[in-house]
């Protein structure tokens, strides 16, 4: 579902080039499971978003279910993440001015659902990740790990295809990130959903068929795990 | 050096009340180090931005160094976060327009330390959490753990007799959050720095001499490691 060949990213900044992918290939079957783990400013993020079409790269191409990304304007682009792909950030991004609700709401929005589906829905994903008693809350007012539950949450919203999520527990504590863990690796089991979590939890690593080791911006190795 | 007694904290949300803290009481000696641990949405962040004097208690009452904060202006407060205090927040909190080495230097300048030793203290912190190397870079320019390193290299600018830090590994992978763990000890064991850590990572908690638990904003447990 995602074929990443020989794809480099360089940031220019000003007088220096900083190379933070170099040379990555990797391909992504539909209904797989995969950790992308590596030390801090390896390249994780920016190879997420790459595959996440979010930012285009320097060298190396790009393929979602077989379609060529460069050759996208960013109108397509922006079709295919609002229909296939579901981001969890990082740092969550959420609207501020919007509560956990409409923040979960906003993708259904955009794809043209109709407001008491969205409704309905958006209650469903908060309940699943344990944040209902708090949807009408705005995201000054949750706390770190909330936060992050609401983001994904929001990245389940269009029943994407595959999931893409950059360290999705590392404001859960152990109890809550399982949860969110097992919730995600259902999806996957249960209804086919590809997902690729970045992440430096290394439980994380060992439940997922298959984890690839990044560093400086290379793929170093790659295990599978006999399900 | 910071006295808790008997603090509540409520949010106040149009009609609904939220009581994140309630009835907290807790005694840090000087050059103590503890960690405060508890699920998601317990009450930790809200405790250390209180014991930080970034905000006030609903009720009950907090000293610093045995001066009662309630009877202190805003003036009074941020002279004592400015020269007491080193705060890493759980969200960081750079700010976006000053590369690296300016936000760390940002502190000094509001503590009146001349240009040149700002300078040289703000490359020396860096090159203390591997950052040297970035140091020209923007916040968006940084990785999140690049920047989680930056915020806590910020934190040590003034020499603060105590750090309060909320969840300063989240976003960076074991060898990376050792490394800062260590780091913090270090200061706590040869300069006498109190350390105040929020954490969900079990290898924190047990590596401080005491530890804290929280739970629906009350503490609920406490435990002493021998050294
Ligand atoms: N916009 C940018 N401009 C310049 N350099 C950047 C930019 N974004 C990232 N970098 C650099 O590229 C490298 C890779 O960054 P990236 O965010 O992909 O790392 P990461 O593996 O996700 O790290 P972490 O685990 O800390 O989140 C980092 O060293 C960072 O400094
Ligand atoms: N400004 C606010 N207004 C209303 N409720 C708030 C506000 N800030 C926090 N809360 C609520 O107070 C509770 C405690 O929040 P707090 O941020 O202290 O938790 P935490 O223990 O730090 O959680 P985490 O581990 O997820 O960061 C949460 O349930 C949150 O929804
Ligand atoms: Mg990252
Ligand atoms: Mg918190």
């Amino acid at each position: 579902v995602v074929n990443v060949q020989q794809v480099s990213k360089v940031y220019r900044m000003g007088e220096v080039d900083l190379q933070a992918l170099n040379g990555v290939s990797l391909k992504i079957l539909p209904s797989e499971n995969v950790s992308i783990i590596g030390p801090s400013g390896s390249g994780k993020s920016t190879l997420l978003h790459l595959m996440g079409c979010l930012d285009r790269p320097t060298s190396g191409k790009i393929y979602i279910d077989g379609v060529d990304t460069s050759k996208l304007n960013s109108n397509k682009l922006a079709e295919i993440r609002r229909n296939k792909i579901g981001f969890v950030f990082q740092f969550f991004y959420l609207i501020p001015t919007l509560n956990a609700l409409e923040n979960v709401e906003l993708p259904m929005m955009f794809a043209g659902v109709g407001e008491r589906e969205r409704r309905e829905r958006a209650e469903e994903l908060l309940e699943l990740v344990n944040l209902k008693s708090r949807m009408k809350h705005r995201p000054a007012e949750l706390s770190g790990g909330e936060r992050q539950r609401v983001a994904i949450a929001r990245a389940l919203a269009n029943n994407p295809k595959i999931v893409l999520a950059d360290e999705p527990t590392g404001n859960l504590d152990s109890a809550s990130g399982k949860e969110i863990i097992d919730l995600l690796k259902r999806l996957n089991e249960e209804k086919g959903v590809t997902l690729v979590i970045v992440t430096h939890d290394p439980y994380i690593a060992s439940i997922m068929e298959r984890t690839i080791y990044l560093k400086d911006g290379r793929i170093v190795k790659e295990e599978r795990r006999e399900a």
